[in-house]
């Protein structure tokens, strides 16, 4: 998987769970 | 609450290499949907927004990373087919909430129709009801007679639509799918080859070269009249080329007609060559599935996939790398929207459907 995809996907993750 | 958060969330978690700290938040934000989904009754049938079918795909999704939600998956499924098997739509004087993908029975078909646990039988009221809709030549049916917001989209009023998203050809993807999933079915196969006649009476050239259909049907109006009549000459997931040229390459197969396939075909090669002009779009709208090159990325990979056209494969590796170079502008779009098809859920449910993701969450968007 894409690394800096997967970041993204995180801090977008991140933000839905706040 | 659409599937947008599940989807991101499962497709990170489904793949072997995600570091822990990806997977910890994406099981917070799993949660998190989970409780609001639990707490807010849905608003419409459709995949969008608090739509039964965004959220029975979500559940799909989420149920595929963590088994314990199987059950809870099982239950909405139970309770869209009793709901479905019980309620009624205009099939005259129609809205958008008697037959679109976005907040009608053609959403909560696709929804259905890519559940593996899904009995045939639980799928007929839907498609009787689509079936229906589709009975006359000019498809008369769908004219948007119920009184449209005048913010969103008042163009449509009185007119037929022929966008995925609200028209006639989501309408058809649904019954495609539905097609897919139940086997033979004479009616639907009726439907379809009317929807395919209307449609490939609607083709037009556009200007810059490539073939394309109008936003709402033309009737005997010239297609430039048509797009001076409207916000922009748009071309994306939602309207014209590609999304409408995926339309008719889906009804082609399941028709087994070989024509239709070629004008699909031919459509979506026109708009490569032509360089994809989408008209004038808004920076974020740009990013996106609806509208912009994130839709486009899952179009050109499901020609690539399904329909083994290599310019497709090309475009759609430059559209990751282009929209990678773009992914610092999601963060910021993060805080505020997490909606699949106009939000960053959606460009990066995209990125992360590469070769051997799950693919199931792209029947929210008329794919597979």
């Amino acid at each position: 998987t894409d690394p800096q995809v997967v970041a993204a996907a995180r801090a977008h993750l991140m933000a839905a769970a706040a | 609450t659409d599937a947008g958060t599940p989807i991101v969330a499962s497709l990170v978690l489904d793949a072997a290499d995600t570091d822990e700290a990806t997977r910890s938040a994406a099981e917070r934000a799993l949660s998190a949907w989970l409780a609001v989904v639990g707490g807010t009754g849905a608003s419409h049938y459709g995949v969008f927004a608090e739509g039964l079918a965004g959220r029975h795909l979500g559940l799909l999704a989420a149920a595929h990373v963590r088994p314990g939600l199987r059950r809870l998956a099982a239950a909405s499924r139970r309770a869209l087919v009793r709901r479905t098997a019980l309620d009624t739509w205009r099939t005259s004087d129609v809205g958008w909430e008697d037959y679109d993908m976005i907040m009608g029975p053609a959403g909560a078909l696709l929804a259905l129709a890519a559940d593996p646990e899904v009995m045939p039988t639980d799928l007929a009221p839907l498609t009787a009801h689509l079936v229906t809709l589709c009975d006359r030549p000019e498809l008369e049916r769908f004219r948007l007679r119920q009184r449209l917001d005048e913010r969103y989209s008042p163009w449509n009023q009185d007119r037929i639509n022929v966008g995925v998203a609200h028209g006639v050809p989501g309408v058809a993807l649904a019954l495609c799918a539905a097609l897919d999933a139940s086997g033979d079915d004479a009616g639907i196969r009726a439907a379809l080859r009317r929807v395919a006649d209307w449609l490939v009476a609607e083709a037009y050239p556009d200007p810059l070269g490539f073939i394309t259909w109008p936003t709402v049907a033309r009737e005997n109006r010239p297609p430039a009249r048509d797009v001076a009549e409207q916000p922009t000459a748009r071309q994306a997931w939602c309207y014209g080329t590609p999304g409408v040229a995926w339309a008719v390459w889906e009804i082609g197969r399941v028709l087994d007609d070989d024509g239709l396939q070629q004008l699909g075909r031919t459509a979506i090669s026109s708009f490569l060559d032509a360089g994809c002009p989408n008209g004038n779009i808004a920076l974020r709208e740009s990013l996106a599935i609806c509208h912009g090159d994130a839709g486009l990325l899952v179009l050109c990979d499901a020609f690539h996939r399904h329909a083994g056209l290599a310019a497709a494969g090309a475009v759609r590796d430059l559209l990751y790398a282009r929209l990678r170079a773009r992914l610092t502008e999601l963060t910021p779009w993060s805080a505020t929207n997490y909606a699949l098809l106009n939000g960053p859920a959606g460009v990066l449910a995209a990125l992360l459907t590469r070769p051997g993701a799950d693919r199931t969450w792209l029947y929210t968007v008329g794919l597979r």
